[in-house]
């Protein structure tokens, strides 16, 4: 199994 | 200036030894409301968030605005000096180069202190935006650590089920498959949105580093809604909150 996504991918760079 | 006393400095202390496999060099925001920190590790799968209010603090001031970039490692290191019952107090100038440490034992009769040298850092600050979470629940903590140690002996994968009346984690590992059932009746356990079930899959790894938070509090809460990370909080006692973040797996 592996991630669906990073960090990133849910939450916005402020 | 910023000068903070924690009465009870291995609060501290735990909270520190809680993130410091977790992240290594972080940026702490020293506000005149509280001390907040926020980090991922370094496959950015997982969160850490950490709020400290002021009102928690027996002393509390902060003149303006500072970010006091920080080795965990190192701090860790340096917490290693805080003995039990001792009162903790971080302080730096303005312009700090340094956070100075002092810690005091309850008689007053010993006082060790250590500066801190500070680092500069370029860390991506993520927005988490308020998130409507259909799965919630709350359970004891040390029986949440427990049951995760157990499981990573057999899989290297959790899946979550918080539904209205039970909380399963399922596992599947070369040895075989199975899970454990937890009735929300049961007072271990409750749901507050009884609505919906979310089934996700996430890394038992995490999740042990996440336990390291255990004694912080008797219990933790799990957060979770469907393509979102899952959310374990704990709360530390009239001071704030540890939530740690982890995104989901997808199981082939």
């Amino acid at each position: 199994s592996k991630y669906q996504a990073t960090m990133e991918r849910y939450y916005k760079t402020i | 200036m910023f000068e903070a006393k924690l009465t009870d400095g291995t609060i501290f202390k735990k909270i520190i030894e809680a993130i410091k496999d977790l992240v290594t060099d972080v940026n702490i925001d020293a506000t005149p409301t509280g001390l907040s920190l926020q980090a991922m590790d370094s496959s950015h799968v997982a969160l850490v968030n950490l709020h400290l209010g002021m009102e928690g603090f027996e002393r509390y001031r902060c003149d303006r605005n500072l970010t006091l970039g920080i080795s965990i490692t190192n701090l860790a290191k340096v917490m290693k000096l805080v003995n039990q019952n001792d009162s903790i107090t971080l302080k730096c100038e303005d312009e700090p180069t340094y956070l100075t440490i002092v810690c005091q034992n309850q008689k007053h009769d010993r006082t060790t202190q250590f500066n801190v040298n500070l680092i500069t850092l370029d860390s991506e600050h993520l927005g988490i935006p308020e998130t409507e979470y259909t799965s919630e629940i709350t359970m004891n903590s040390g029986e949440f650590s427990k049951l995760c140690k157990e499981l990573y002996a057999l899989s290297e994968t959790v899946e979550f089920e918080i539904s209205t009346t039970f909380v399963k984690f399922a596992v599947e590992g070369e040895i075989g498959s199975g899970s454990i059932k937890i009735q929300t009746s049961a007072d271990e356990a409750e749901t507050s949105r009884p609505e919906d079930t979310v089934k996700l899959s996430f890394a038992l790894r995490y999740l042990n580093l996440f336990n390291k938070a255990y004694s912080l509090s008797n219990q933790v809460k799990l957060s979770m809604a469907a393509e979102t990370p899952l959310v374990v909080e704990y709360e530390v006692e009239s001071l704030g909150t540890l939530k740690y973040y982890l995104a989901p797996k997808i199981t082939d």
